[in-house]
């Protein structure tokens, strides 16, 4: 473990309880992409498959985290498509799923490191992952604005994954560590961000909120 | 060094 996943995990957490509790204390889910956060759930359950699997007695923290993701990423589904579903936007939630979904699982079969169940899974987890935001700024696209507690789950959220570009660097500097299929959708999936991340650093943090067009 | 194909990140 280093510094830059460490803090990368802790972005991730802050991500996922900044969006839970905008949803819980405004009781609404306006502004909140119901197919990324259905996208995220599928995500942990493909790649934490093991968790079900071959249930080992939660002994380390790693596998805490994991039943967090999980517990939490699901609990966030039922608050939008059914606790506070008269709130969820769905005109504007209007991206194909399936768009991103079914490239993912295909690559996932041709671009991996083992062809065996568990592997594909993995692969196609990390694909979906890197895409699986694109639905959230589709729909901040669509209704020509974020709100800010939403700008910072966002914020958060693509920070996790740049960190862990920080983390693969370090990695391969002092473990001589490559996960080459990772390293590379984590890159896609930071660079989605960047126009977001622009707009974040230069209007939020002074206060205002994301209008688009910018 | 991993295995092949282990992956020891969240």
């Amino acid at each position: 473990m280093n510094i830059f996943r460490l803090f990368g995990d802790l972005s991730h957490l802050a991500a996922i309880a900044i969006l839970l509790l905008k949803i819980w204390k405004t009781r609404s889910c306006a502004g909140v992409s119901g197919k990324t956060q259905l996208l995220f759930a599928v995500c942990f359950i493909t790649r934490y498959i093991d968790l079900f699997l071959h249930f080992v007695s939660l002994y380390n923290t790693e596998k805490v985290m994991k039943l967090i993701y999980i517990s939490a990423s699901v609990f966030t589904c039922y608050l939008i498509f059914f606790k506070f579903k008269a709130t969820y936007d769905g005109n504007h939630d209007s991206m194909r799923a399936e768009f991103l979904i079914v490239p993912a699982a295909g690559l996932a079969c041709l671009i991996n490191t083992k062809f065996d169940a568990i592997e594909i899974l993995w692969t196609f987890s990390i694909y979906l992952e890197a895409v699986a935001i694109l639905p959230q700024l589709f729909l901040i696209s669509k209704t020509g604005e974020a709100e800010t507690i939403t700008s910072h789950y966002l914020f958060a959220q693509g920070s996790y994954r740049a960190l862990y570009i920080l983390n693969w660097i370090y990695r391969y500097h002092y473990e001589s560590h490559v996960d080459t299929i990772a390293i590379v959708a984590g890159v896609v999936q930071t660079i989605l961000y960047c126009d977001f991340f622009y707009l974040y650093i230069t209007k939020v943090v002074k206060g205002q909120k994301i209008v688009l067009p910018a | 060094k991993l295995h092949e194909g282990q992956h020891d990140e969240l």
